[in-house]
């Protein structure tokens, strides 16, 4: 499971 | 990043910097909803837990603190700060807080890209968040007169996340990024929750005149 892109999102 | 995410996060920024300084000039919060503001440090709390897992930049890890450092701070003034907590629309202030965070978080045990602690709690803030305006929105329909600090502080609040759904849009088509459902649909219902206060501040804006939410 990669980490979604999202989360460097604030 | 994009342009989009740069300027929802400053926009972001801007609107908690703007609040501080309201209170800390005027020394007043009057026309500030408290449940707002503790439901935003419930809502930073319990989404940059990765502050302490994952390094993705020097910005994102910046921002983050001074995201949770100005919420907390602000809910402080508002709550302990001598002259400050004397102009707290206490009686106006009535929206019971407490009752949507349940129903997020059960929400987010329910829908969630994995069921994982740190993803539950993220998608749990995700939720949280879009409804965490409401207090704040409803106080000003009951507030007679909106001061401009307080307009404008809403209304950058609320551009940021119209911003982040450019940003995701952006992301979708230029960086085939997959779809995040969660992020927007709750970035959507969070942002029409701010329609008719948008509604209402260009209308002001424009007519140069008071800004007033009708009851």
């Amino acid at each position: 499971y990669q980490e979604l892109p999202v989360k460097d999102e604030l | 990043m994009n342009i989009f995410r740069l300027a929802g996060d400053m926009s972001h920024l801007l609107s908690v910097i703007l609040l501080l300084l309201k209170i800390r000039t005027t020394k007043s919060c009057a026309g500030i909803s408290l449940k707002t503001q503790e439901l935003y440090v419930v809502v930073f709390l319990a989404r940059y837990l990765n502050l302490f897992t994952r390094y993705y930049s020097f910005y994102n890890t910046v921002m983050k603190l001074v995201f949770i450092a100005t919420s907390v701070c602000i809910v402080w003034y508002m709550r302990f700060h001598k002259v400050v907590k004397q102009t707290y629309n206490k009686d106006l202030d009535t929206f019971r807080h407490y009752v949507v965070i349940p129903p997020c978080f059960l929400l987010a045990l329910l829908v969630h890209h994995e069921f994982t602690v740190m993803e539950v709690l993220w998608t749990f803030s995700l939720y949280l968040e879009a409804v965490a305006i409401l207090p704040q929105l409803i106080l000003l329909q009951r507030t007679r007169n909106i001061d401009n600090l307080t307009g404008n502080y809403i209304f950058l609040l609320g551009a940021y996340r119209a911003l982040y759904l450019l940003n995701w849009i952006y992301r979708f088509f230029m960086e085939k990024a997959q779809a995040r459902w969660i992020s927007w649909i709750s970035g959507l219902v969070q942002t029409a929750l701010y329609a008719d206060f948008f509604y209402y501040y260009i209308k002001s804006w424009k007519n140069n005149e008071k800004l007033k939410l009708p009851a």
